[in-house]
């Protein structure tokens, strides 16, 4: 379950449609203090199902939809789809066997209205758990380290530092 | 369930053993679950020395020490239940250059089988990555992404 | 008192108004005292705004921006109530290069009537700084301090 | 009150008797993870007068005298000296007034005996607040940022904040 592909629209600073292609080995993202970095990493997390705000260094969801900067209006939704290589058939569901690539995608307006999305039909939170489980695509407790992350794992108590074991388990 | 738990940390356990000496270049370092409470779970503690050092309070290392043992027990357990990809957002910021070298081997080596990400300011990550993207905000408060350059000498389309 | 805690927060606050600007090259930002409770004192809220960007809750803001806020707030107060010397470790480390230069210009500014230690990884701020001190483990475990450099071409004696 | 010269004995990694001596101007401390750097600061914090071992990333005092290392013994005491610049008499309790430069020292022994210096005199803490307190050198809650304190301060809750700046009030 590789990741192919990212696609941003109305999250957070990525006001603009983006597109990120992943290819092989290890790809780096640089840029300035502020420029959104840390906002892709919070897009990933996001389209994964992050249900915490507070993870998403929000105070409610809608803060990760485009609000707008000093000469542009706020959006009024944001919607994140990511592409997985389908490597690994046996993991996941039965009916997305078949296929090469699996794309899921999450969609929140300011009104609330909030949609998932498998390979571009509705879908419920449910079922993007399900193709998540078997790869353990869904495991982000040590595979997404958040900014400042990595300095708490020592600084923390022994019973919170059980749960990021517990994951792997 | 109590066992699956224990199975996983003890395999853990047994990876951060050899991982932290492979960053720290040498010393040792072990987890010990404390004792379950009647109602508590036990909690994980980290014993770490680094080479040379004696074996103090995981408290009292630098702040590059503290990271990287950090990094070696997510590696650890990265190692034993691996994910289909791993983000890693600015980990080498407190590393000094010898440690990022080391902590980049060995993401190189992990990347064969696992997709990596790394976001970093550190130009000897930079050198290292195989697929470089820039974000940058011409416009403020928006961003854009660039390709930076590739080692293949292939483009990357980042719209 | 609660009056000499009101003046020097709002001195506090004119100053942080003019150094945020400073550091981040334009944007604005502020400190709020909330209200008293009846046992309890109001406590300091922050707004910031980074150049172009709209005034968002102050968690939003990158790593970076909250590294360089903090540090305008902490030289506001620095700059209404001068210490005779300020030590800074490793505050510069989630710094990009254009905010590293601006702080470390700052830092020289004050450090007119201050002295300043700073302890950094960072190449930009060990070129700025007049003394440079490394410190060493040759011998593991045990700390050495040698002297790097100096810009007038004086040595400081270190044992 | 400026720093004149640090000297430290047997404290933290300092096994031999360092002496720092800071010019004019900025002074930077470089080098690699763990060789020392913020046991310097720790140094300086400590002859102050830090009560709390915690904030000097301690279990207890103890912690700061060199514990040894793989080939080295511990020892049995921890001792730090800084040398003010008296440039501001006027900001000093009188018997010190006349003094071009003040030392502080601070001793700490395994067995717990503990004992403060004034220009290579017994003192009590109290008078080494004394001769800090004119001079602001105590304020340390914004004058000596540890590392990772940075980012605790935008993290902080707001009444927490409120020390920082009453500190200076
Ligand atoms: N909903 C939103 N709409 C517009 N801008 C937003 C939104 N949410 C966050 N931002 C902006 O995104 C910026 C933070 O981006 P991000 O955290 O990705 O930066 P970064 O590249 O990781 O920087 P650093 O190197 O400092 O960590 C902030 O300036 C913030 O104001
Ligand atoms: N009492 C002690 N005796 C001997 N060594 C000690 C003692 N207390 C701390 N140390 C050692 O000092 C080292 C930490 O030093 P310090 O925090 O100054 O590093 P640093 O130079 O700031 O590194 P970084 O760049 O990673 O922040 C640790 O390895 C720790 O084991
Ligand atoms: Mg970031
Ligand atoms: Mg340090």
């Amino acid at each position: 379950m590789r990741i192919r592909r990212l696609e941003m629209v109305g999250f957070k600073s990525f006001m603009d449609r983006t597109v990120v292609a992943f290819d092989e080995g290890v790809t780096g993202v640089v840029g300035p203090n502020g420029c959104g970095k840390s906002n892709v990493a919070d897009a990933i997390r996001w389209v994964l199902g992050e249900q915490s705000a507070m993870r998403l260094r929000g105070r409610s969801m809608e803060d990760v939809i485009f609000n707008g900067s000093e000469s542009k209006p706020p959006l009024s939704f944001a919607e994140v789809m990511i592409t997985f290589e389908n490597d690994r058939p046996a993991e996941l569901p039965n009916e997305f066997r078949g296929l090469a690539e699996i794309t899921v995608g999450r969609r929140l307006h300011r009104t609330g209205e909030s949609e998932y999305l498998v390979n571009r039909a509705p879908a419920r939170l449910l079922d993007v758990n399900d193709i998540f489980f078997g790869s353990g695509v869904g495991r982000t407790a040590y595979s997404i380290i958040e900014q400042g992350r990595i300095g708490q794992i020592v600084s923390a108590r022994a019973e919170d530092r059980r749960g990021v074991i517990e994951e792997a388990a | 369930s109590r066992e699956r738990f224990r199975e996983t940390f003890d395999r853990v356990n047994e990876k951060f053993q050899q991982v932290f000496p492979r960053l720290f270049n040498g010393g040792r370092a072990g987890l010990v679950l404390t004792e379950d409470g009647d109602d508590q779970q036990g909690g994980v503690e980290i014993f770490a020395q680094p080479p040379g050092k004696k074996l103090q309070n995981i408290n009292l290392l630098s702040g590059g020490e503290k990271a990287l043992t950090a990094v070696s027990l997510i590696f650890a357990i990265f190692l034993i239940k691996p994910s289909p990809f791993c983000l890693l957002d600015e980990v080498d910021a407190p590393l000094d250059e010898a440690n990022v070298g080391r902590y980049n081997e060995l993401v190189k080596e992990m990347a064969k089988a696992s997709q990596f990400i790394l976001i970093t300011h550190n130009k000897r990550t930079m050198e290292t990555v195989d697929t470089l993207y820039g974000v940058t905000m011409e416009e403020p408060g928006v961003s854009k992404l660039v390709s930076v350059r590739l080692s293949d000498g292939s483009r990357s389309a980042a719209a």
